[in-house]
């Protein structure tokens, strides 16, 4: 991507890319809709051979296979009865997209539409990629994603990266999760996409706790566009837009119509065939529908429009994208939409002009919450707080198979969004830490993630979300990932494949059902189950029921992977209409790697949960003279 | 013939361990050759109608293995000793 190392603050030769050097010696498995195998971003200069432990194959042909893409094979319909098995070839462009995004190799000169120019490099540029095929055009079949996770478990990747999922379930009826427990067992690090269906509650997908749940954020980067209407030039509306044509004009203000009171059959949302009598026209849509917003552009275009002003649902509030329309176009609010409604209705004959900036950086707002990112509480484990972390996953460029811009250059990218984009960072700069820290466990990886996270944006004010309020935790989680901060935690909270047993045992699972997630015979009644909430995790996740009394008592552990002699003093902010209290409340640590157990008692107050606050929230913090190690608490009364 | 192949789907089974034999100690073979002791008697005398039931064998990520099967085929496998359980495959969407 050309920004977002820049915004994570990873620098060409110094800092955590210099100490890691760059991510060398670390697989990193993708499961996705293949690889353009041969596009630059997976060139292998500066990437030395994988390591001896690697028993994966590469079955593009040799001239594709090198030293960056060391595995490559395709699952999708590659059952015994097929006799045609083929190459993982990306026909669709998102797992070239989320694999040069993880691990990229460095290429100058890479633009969209001359939008977002500068050099494309994924998180990890020197690690290794494995790409296992399990997506085609009608999406990714469970079976096959099972296979490739037990491929990807055998060949020995240090990293997973899954830029896909589906609706909350069970973890025993989950593949995903099924399937990560078995990477985790082998010390594989797991990252996925929390899903693209926020901004209502309860939308998640990839839940477990040995997952990385990974939400998405915007960048201080907008290619920016502006709908001026009437002839008021102070009556301009920012808006978003990756294709900016050059021969558009400007200057000139055009008829403006609102699409859902126009044409034979009027759709606010720009149906196919609904418009008529738009030619010339700049139209204004409405997104949803069930139409996607580039398919309101054709329609537009089809119609005869000159131009298109595509506006928000009321639930996206301010979070709009960059997209490759086939005609002059930006995106707005809901509120700046409104306002154009309303002008439109004021007069008998509105006009409007759309402006294009370019790219600009510098948005002090940085990082928000995408509307898109799905939000919590998890369904299947509301005693974890997830989303996990947020990160960049809004108008990212990477590479792409083909040219979307009619460019002659065989360096391709593309500018996409979701959690699917965000997913692929975190997996990267997971195996950045993986090469820092080569003995830390996946737990003690997200635990660095998660503690160090900025709950801060650029201007020094709390996240906010598509409403541009301070977001709440359940769409952030711990926060947006700091990777350098990450690399030096001071603390992590651990947990072991075998900790996870009380933990299932405590959600009522079945001994059988917990046996298929982690192969291997289960008696709960000879297990001492746990709350939810005291499994060693580096978040509070904490369910107060109405007319609660009594206290909830949990541990956690913490060890000292910062200097020897360290001394942690206690921070709380304790969450609304809840008491608090932590023992002890120093933590001394005198060598490296000592462990230590702490004890929190969470009570309700007197009338928590009736004051019409559904949600709190709160941090329970760790620090030195040194390091910050926050641990955020979710509270659902 | 074409009736029942329309109606195969293809379901993610998981069984037991075999109880007398430790198969991840043993062969890719040994172990598809226990996952298809749990395919249709109607495809026990074709090897390869066997064979191309299974769609892909696990090993690492658990005691199971997709095939494609008939509703009722899953039904009458569901007696088998060391069955656990089946269910149709999903699609999952890209994020």
């Amino acid at each position: 991507t050309t920004h977002t190392p820049d915004f994570l603050g990873l620098h060409q030769g110094y800092g955590l890319w210099k100490q890691t050097n760059y991510g060398e010696g670390v697989i990193i498995g993708v499961l996705d809709t293949g690889i353009a195998a041969g596009h630059p971003s997976f060139s292998d200069e500066g990437v030395p051979p994988p390591p001896a432990r690697w028993k994966g194959k590469c079955e593009f042909n040799a001239t594709l296979c090198n030293n960056k893409l060391i595995g490559a094979k395709n699952f999708v319909g590659s059952g015994k009865g097929n006799t045609t098995d083929s190459p993982p070839v990306d026909n669709h462009g998102h797992g070239t997209h989320t694999s040069s995004t993880a691990a990229g190799n460095f290429v100058a000169g890479a633009s969209v539409f001359g939008e977002a120019n500068g050099t494309a490099v994924g998180m990890a540029p020197y690690a290794h990629l494995a790409m296992y095929k399990v997506c085609a055009g009608a999406g990714c079949a469970d079976g096959d994603i099972l296979a490739a996770l037990d491929a990807a478990v055998e060949d020995g990747v240090d990293v997973l990266s899954l830029s896909l999922g589906g609706e909350s379930l069970p973890f025993y009826d989950d593949v995903i999760a099924i399937g990560a427990f078995a990477a985790i067992q082998k010390g594989i690090f797991f990252s996925c996409a929390a899903g693209n269906s926020g901004p209502s509650y309860n939308s998640l997908s990839n839940e477990a706790p040995w997952i990385l749940t990974v939400g998405a954020s915007t960048t201080d980067r907008i290619l920016k566009s502006e709908a001026q209407i009437g002839d008021d030039k102070n009556n301009h509306f920012d808006g978003k837009s990756l294709s900016q044509p050059e021969d558009f004009d400007s200057t000139v203000s055009l008829p403006l119509a609102y699409a859902g009171s126009v044409g034979k059959q009027p759709s606010a949302s720009c149906k196919a065939g609904s418009l008529e009598n738009v030619e010339g026209k700049v139209v204004l849509c409405e997104t949803g529908g069930g139409v996607t917003n580039i398919a309101k552009g054709e329609e537009v275009k089809r119609a005869g429009g000159a131009a298109m002003i595509l506006m928000n649902q009321e639930t996206d509030g301010f979070s709009t994208l960059a997209e490759s329309h086939v005609l002059p176009s930006t995106h707005v609010s809901y509120a700046a939409g409104l306002q154009i409604k309303s002008y439109i209705r004021s007069t008998s004959s509105p006009t409007a002009k759309i402006l294009f900036n370019g790219t600009v950086i510098g948005d002090a707002l940085a990082p928000k919450v995408a509307s898109f990112s799905s939000r919590g509480p998890s369904s299947a484990s509301p005693g974890i707080l997830k989303p996990d972390i947020i990160g960049p996953g809004v108008s990212i460029l990477a590479a792409w198979p083909v040219a979307v811009d009619q460019t002659q250059s065989k360096a391709t990218f593309n500018i996409i969004s979701g959690t699917s984009m965000s997913t692929p960072h975190l997996s990267g700069i997971a195996a950045l830490l993986k090469s820092s820290h080569p003995d830390w466990s996946p737990a003690a990886i997200k635990s660095a993630i998660m503690t160090t996270a900025n709950v801060l944006n650029l201007a020094g004010k709390p996240i906010v979300d598509q409403r541009l309020e301070p977001a709440d935790i359940f769409a952030t989680g711990a926060g947006h990932v700091n990777p350098s901060k990450a690399n030096d935690p001071g603390l992590v909270y651990d947990t072991q494949p075998k900790d996870y047993i009380p933990y299932l045992c405590g959600l009522n699972y079945t001994d059988q059902q917990i046996q298929l997630i982690t192969k291997q015979a289960v008696i709960c009644s000879q297990v001492e189950a746990i709350p939810e909430a005291q499994l060693n995790y580096p978040s509070f996740s904490i369910k107060i029921r109405s007319n609660e009394t009594q206290s909830q008592y949990y541990t956690r552990t913490v060890r000292n992977v910062g200097p020897a002699s360290s001394t942690y003093n206690l921070d709380l902010l304790v969450p609304h209409k809840m008491g608090m209290s932590v023992n002890p409340q120093v933590l001394t640590f005198t060598e490296v790697n000592q462990e230590l157990t702490f004890h929190v008692e969470f009570s309700a107050e007197d009338g928590a949960g009736k004051d019409g606050v559904p949600i709190s929230q709160g941090y329970l913090r760790w620090f030195s003279d040194k390091y910050n190690v926050t641990s955020p608490i979710a509270v659902v009364f | 013939a074409q009736e029942e192949q329309n109606s195969l789907q293809t379901y993610i089974v998981w069984v037991e361990k075999p109880v007398s034999r430790n198969i991840f100690s043993q062969s890719q073979e040994d172990l598809e050759s226990w996952y298809q002791s749990f395919l249709p008697e109607t495809t026990v005398n074709s090897n390869e109608l066997k064979s191309s039931r299974i769609v892909h064998a696990y090993r690492n990520v658990g005691t199971g293995f997709a095939a494609k099967l008939t509703p009722e085929e899953v039904k009458a496998m569901e007696k088998k000793q060391g069955f656990v359980s089946a269910r149709p495959e999903r699609i999952l969407p890209l994020q």
